[in-house]
């Protein structure tokens, strides 16, 4: 049974992207079979995938609403065993479009569970905010991991995050927990970094990966070439950052 | 009556808040009455502006939810002349509490009517995405400044932002329109900036501000103070990229 893991935070830009198709490249070339799929309508991850979102093709919009089967959907990407569910615009009309629907928050969960066994991970990019699409996400995962960017805004918005998955817990999915916090962007030239740090081990001590990301432009760059960075440039700092997260996620996930 | 200017853009983390209390900064203290209004959850701005959010006060929620008048709500910074209406975190319920509301987009709108003639620009600090708070802020408002992050995803994204102000004027807005997109963390080291320039420069011919903001540490120190740009560090390269920003926008706008 795959194990799902929601990459999730409400405040914008901190690296969930990122983090997702990184992190996914990363457990492909180790040998996991991985699924991401984008709950983005921003379809970020689609793109960096290097998957169609532009095309005709259906995608994680029509699996949610009118149930198209997902072998129509998922889409191989250029990593063996790295597959991929595509978003696309539509998607921004699900929030509005499931708010009165029957079970509204467990739509994702029920399309995920017919191929679940063809996977060892699944990871799903959240948007940023705390709606349907992020609740629909922290409803189907065991485990959320929250991207947190060494900036100040970053520590504030993390105590509605955990109340959000609070009430989830509480609610409609009793076994979540958080997998883990992983601090992106780290930039050694500037206090903020070392202070968020700081604060944010104290908050969490024992949930924060060892592993932290560092601020490395290649990681921005490797987007517009639709390639994860272990196939853009596998030996720069952020490459060699996500590698160790990866290591670090099988251990702790105990998927090895 | 005050120019109602919305500052959004769905992708994460591009610099909306930091433009919205920093213009606001450099307005007020170029002798313009200021309202800053807080339509993010995350209330970010209200934090950098050093207003009340944790406390018993009520705010932009009660405004638009339950109708409290403005008088109650709006506090004062630490700037003449710049006032601001806080968010809190109830303004995460106010997106699905709004949905079935009769004339949900125009709350804000019929809100701010009775303070407009006070203020000569009220600007609109939208969260990252295009649901109800921000279809409330594009309806309320004559223009949106959207604020184009210099990196890869962020030109991905402006076409969807562009089609919903379209519709927004089609049906509950005619006379909106861009008042300007403006380049943030423009970073001189990397080519992606200078790449992500000469695109959007292609794109938006006219629309663009000669003012670029550069990317500079002490911007992202500033909040953590609960002070605009103009107070922290006024003469810091942020600072004067914001005040070169307010005097384009006071002429543009007409309002000098
Ligand atoms: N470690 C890093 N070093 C440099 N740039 C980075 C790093 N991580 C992410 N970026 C860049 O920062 C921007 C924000 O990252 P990303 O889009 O992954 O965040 P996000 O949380 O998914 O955003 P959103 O909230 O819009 O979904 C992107 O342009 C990305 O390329
Ligand atoms: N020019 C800049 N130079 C350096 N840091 C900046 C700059 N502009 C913004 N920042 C920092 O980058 C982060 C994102 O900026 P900000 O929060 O203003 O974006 P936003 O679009 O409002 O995000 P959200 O989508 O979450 O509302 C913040 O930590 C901020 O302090
Ligand atoms: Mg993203
Ligand atoms: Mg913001």
């Amino acid at each position: 049974m795959g194990r799902i893991i929601a990459v999730s935070n409400q405040k914008g830009g901190v690296g969930k992207t990122t983090t997702t198709v990184n992190l996914a490249g990363v457990l492909a070339k180790l040998g996991q079979r991985v699924l991401v799929v984008d709950m983005d309508p921003q379809a970020n991850a689609t793109t960096a995938l290097g998957a169609d979102k532009y095309g005709s093709r259906e995608h994680v919009y029509h699996a949610l609403v009118t149930e198209t089967p997902l072998g129509a959907l998922i889409q191989h990407s250029e990593i063996e065993g790295l597959d991929v569910l595509p978003s696309g615009p539509d998607l921004a009309g699900a929030e509005l479009e499931l708010v009165s629907a029957l079970a509204r928050e467990t739509k994702l969960k029920s399309v995920l569970a017919p191929i679940r066994d063809r996977y060892d991970v699944i990871l799903v990019d959240c948007p940023p905010s705390l709606g349907l699409l992020t609740l629909n996400a922290l409803t189907a995962c065991e485990g959320v991991l929250v991207p947190l960017q060494c900036e100040y805004y970053a520590l504030e918005g993390i105590s509605s995050l955990l109340r959000t998955i609070d009430l989830v817990r509480r609610s409609v999915n009793p076994r979540i927990r958080i997998t883990g916090v992983l601090l992106t962007m780290f930039d050694r030239r500037n206090r903020l970094s070392f202070q968020v740090e700081a604060e944010a081990r104290q908050h969490f001590p024992n949930v924060i990966y060892e592993t932290t990301i560092p601020r490395n432009v290649k990681l921005a760059e490797s987007p517009s070439f639709g390639k994860p960075i272990v196939l853009y440039d596998p030996f720069c700092q952020g490459a060699l950052a996500y590698d160790a997260l990866g290591h670090e996620v099988l251990v702790r996930e105990g998927l090895t």
